[in-house]
């Protein structure tokens, strides 16, 4: 599945995704990938993502969707 | 280090990198990926393809760049 997060929204969520957006910056870093609006990840980090948050990948998924941080149709 | 293949210099090629062009295609397509001059692959790859092609990843980058199938400063 494709996870796409939604970069002009995860700035301003809230505390729970302050891990999140971290990783965002550490990857747009690594890349050198300076799109604003968005950010594909790996089906590993998601993974990675939902054991360091006590979730699981798809509860994580419908957490972000929840949260507006997702890229619609993502 | 950056792996990034010269998509037009690899069709070309002999008929030890017939496993590389293969490769090369698949990831395109999984990407949808239609760039065709060059095609960044994972380190994680090379690893992949030093074990199919029996040889160790720096050999292989040595063999790569010696059959002119890097991108030039890759
Ligand atoms: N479209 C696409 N291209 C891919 C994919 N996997 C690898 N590449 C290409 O291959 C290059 C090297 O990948 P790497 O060795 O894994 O080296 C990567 C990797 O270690 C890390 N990285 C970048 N993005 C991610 C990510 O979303 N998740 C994770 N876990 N690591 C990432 O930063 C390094 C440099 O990344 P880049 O500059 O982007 O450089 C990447 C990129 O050009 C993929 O699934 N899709
Ligand atoms: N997942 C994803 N990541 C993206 C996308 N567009 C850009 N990026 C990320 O942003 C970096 C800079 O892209 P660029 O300035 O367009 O400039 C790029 C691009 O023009 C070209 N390039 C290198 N490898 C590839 C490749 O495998 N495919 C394509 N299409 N272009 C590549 O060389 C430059 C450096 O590429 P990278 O090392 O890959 O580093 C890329 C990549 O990590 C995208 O649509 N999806
Ligand atoms: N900068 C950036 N843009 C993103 C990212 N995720 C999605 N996009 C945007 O959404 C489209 C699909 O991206 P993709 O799934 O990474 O699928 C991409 C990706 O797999 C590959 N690609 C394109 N440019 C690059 C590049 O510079 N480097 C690498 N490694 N892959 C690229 O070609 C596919 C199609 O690219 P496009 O038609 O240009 O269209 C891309 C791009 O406009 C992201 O994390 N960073
Ligand atoms: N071994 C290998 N597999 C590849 C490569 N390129 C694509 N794939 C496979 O194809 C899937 C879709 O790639 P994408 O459309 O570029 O969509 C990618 C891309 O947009 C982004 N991404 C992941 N890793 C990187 C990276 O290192 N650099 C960049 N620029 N984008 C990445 O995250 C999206 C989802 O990544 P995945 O869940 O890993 O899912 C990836 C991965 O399973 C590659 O060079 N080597």
């Amino acid at each position: 599945r494709s996870i796409v997060i939604d970069l002009t929204k995860v700035d301003g969520s809230g505390e729970r995704w302050r891990g999140l957006r971290r990783y965002c910056e550490s990857i747009q870093l690594q890349r050198g990938d300076y799109n604003r609006q968005l950010l594909s990840i790996r089906g590993d980090d998601l993974r990675a993502l939902a054991i360091i948050l006590e979730t699981s990948p798809d509860s994580l998924v419908d957490e972000l969707r929840d949260a507006g941080v997702l890229v619609e149709g993502s």
